[in-house]
């Protein structure tokens, strides 16, 4: 027996937002400590992890540890259908075939309830090995979305450098060269608004633009992205959800021939 | 002209 309800109903939208372009069908896996999701885009370019811890859950039951196969556009379809302000409970029944989404408004006059057919999906966990960043920079997440929408217009690629001047996400393409050097910046009105660069050694590595736009999908999760980097690692992207856990994406660099 | 990796290069199936 698996029950889940979640006050803020509206995170669990924004999670299927953030990442339903970018994987197609995933397992959900559901344990005693929380929900959790890991899977590859189709082309095995980028992992998201999702974790959602179960204190963050109003109410979270969860008997024995399942996996329940989603397609996530599907998935989105039904969550679509939740208001913002719902509360949204997951339910399924040991061994059923199907996951049911409750959607209860806040004053509890409407309540909907959509079952989904669950499907066997086929996929191994990777380990991620503990690793040693060389930069860690944390920015506005919104300031960050900006830049990859505003470099994906002149070219295909980013490279991302960070020295002592900052951090530097650069492009090229037929019309041209863009570069945007972003400061530490720790005099800010909110935390959220500072630019903080954490830097071991410099580091510079090029990515798929594409992809960065993909993530950049999960900028109404968190105000602030933490970008993590070590040359000859895939760069982490994370969302934090606040008091829950986070959406990372990890995406394995462009390397010369 | 530079390559895509793969994740799987990075991260090992148990």
């Amino acid at each position: 027996m698996l029950e889940l309800r979640l006050v803020q109903g509206s995170l669990l939208k924004k999670v299927l937002e953030a990442i339903k372009d970018l994987v197609n069908d995933a397992n959900f896996d559901c344990s005693a400590t929380g929900f959790s999701l890991q899977a590859m885009d189709s082309s095995h370019v980028a992992l998201v992890a999702l974790l959602l811890r179960n204190e963050g859950f109003e109410h979270y039951r969860c008997d024995r540890n399942i996996s329940m196969g989603m397609n996530l556009g599907n998935m989105n379809k039904m969550l679509k259908c939740a208001g913002n302000d719902d509360i949204i409970t997951l339910k399924a029944d040991d061994g059923s075939d199907t996951v049911t989404f409750m959607f209860e408004s806040p004053n509890q006059d409407k309540i909907a309830d959509f079952e989904m057919k669950l499907m066997d999906i086929d996929s191994e966990h990777l380990g991620i090995p503990e690793a040693e960043y060389h930069a860690i920079v944390r920015m506005p997440s919104a300031e960050f979305a900006r830049i990859c929408k505003d470099l994906s217009s002149i070219g295909d690629t980013v490279v991302i450098s960070v020295t002592k001047e900052g951090v530097k996400f650069s492009t090229k393409g037929d019309i041209g060269t863009a570069n945007i050097v972003c400061r530490q910046n720790t005099t800010v009105d909110k935390p959220e608004e500072a630019t903080v660069i954490e830097m071991k050694e410099p580091v510079s590595l090029t990515f798929a633009l594409r992809y960065m736009n993909s993530f950049a999908k999960a900028t109404p999760l968190s105000h602030t992205v933490t970008i993590s980097l070590s040359s000859e690692l895939p760069v982490v992207v994370e969302y934090k959800i606040e008091d829950m856990g986070y959406v990372r994406f990890y995406l394995a660099p462009k390397i010369e021939e | 002209m530079k390559r895509q990796q793969s994740i799987l290069s990075f991260f090992q199936k148990p």
